[in-house]
């Protein structure tokens, strides 16, 4: 028996608009520590990785480990039909077809559930290797965001170089360039405003503005991202989840421009 | 792509 219920509901329909435009579709690891789930993208440049802990959890329950595949288009379809502030409650039987979602009103006086089929999923197994980073940048969500969409309009790519005095994000095409430079924030009313760069060595690397776009869905999650660089392996973009998780997408530096 | 062969050799050996 699995059973995973969330008082905050609204956080698994934020984690679906997060995922849903990378992932077709995705196994949700089920174990008695939590949730996870890591699959590589459609394309096979970029990869998510999501963790859900049971603490997060208003009740957890899982029996036996479970492998639920699960088609995203599907799934989504059935979470917007929750209300924000419903309280969502996954469960499924051991070895069970289906995976049943139950949404309670906060008053209780509704409460509908969704049975979905589950999809065998033949996916590989992934290794995410232990990495000290180079440079690891911290700034407001909502502002990388921004930096990514406006970029987004000069070229495909969006050079990311950081230094000890802070980040440059850069592109350039057709119609000419663009830079847009942080600098380390001295001091801020609100940590999530701030911009901290913990750098060993100096990294510029540069990724496809694409990934980076659909990367931000997961803006909503959380008012502030990290980024980590080093040279030659795939930059981390994490939003935290409350104090449920995280959502890593890992992204490859373009090779050979 | 280069990107994408980048990505399985990093993940898939660690």
């Amino acid at each position: 028996m699995f059973e995973a219920r969330l008082v905050q509901g609204a956080l698994l329909k934020k984690v679906m608009e997060a995922i849903k435009e990378l992932l077709n579709e995705a196994s949700f690891d089920c174990a008695h520590s939590g949730i996870l789930l890591q699959a590589m993208d459609n394309s096979h440049v970029s990869l998510v990785s999501l963790n859900l802990r049971r603490e997060g959890f208003d009740k957890y329950r899982c029996d036996r480990n479970l492998v639920m595949g699960m088609n995203l288009s599907s799934m989504s379809k059935i979470l917007k039909c929750a209300s924000n502030d419903d309280i969502i409650t996954m469960k499924a039987q051991d070895n069970a077809d289906t995976v049943t979602f139950v949404f309670e009103s906060p008053k209780q006086e509704k409460i509908s559930d969704y049975e979905m089929k589950l999809t065998n999923l033949d996916q590989d197994h992934l290794g995410i290797p232990e990495t000290e980073y180079s440079c690891v940048i911290k700034l407001p969500s909502a502002e990388f965001a921004r930096i990514c969409r406006d970029l987004s309009q000069f070229g495909e790519s969006i050079v990311i170089s950081c230094t000890k005095e802070g980040v440059k994000f850069s592109a350039a095409g057709d119609i000419g360039t663009a830079n847009i430079k942080l600098a380390q924030t001295a001091t801020v009313d609100k940590e999530e405003d701030a911009v901290m760069v913990d750098m060993q060595e100096p990294v510029t690397l540069t990724f496809a503005c694409k990934y980076l776009n659909m990367f931000t869905k997961a803006t909503p999650l959380s008012p502030q991202v990290c980024l980590s660089m080093s040279p030659d392996v795939p930059l981390v973009v994490e939003y935290k989840i409350e104090d449920i998780g995280h959502i890593r997408y890992y992204l490859a530096p373009r090779i050979g421009d | 792509s280069k990107e994408q062969q980048f990505m399985k050799v990093y993940f898939y050996n660690p």
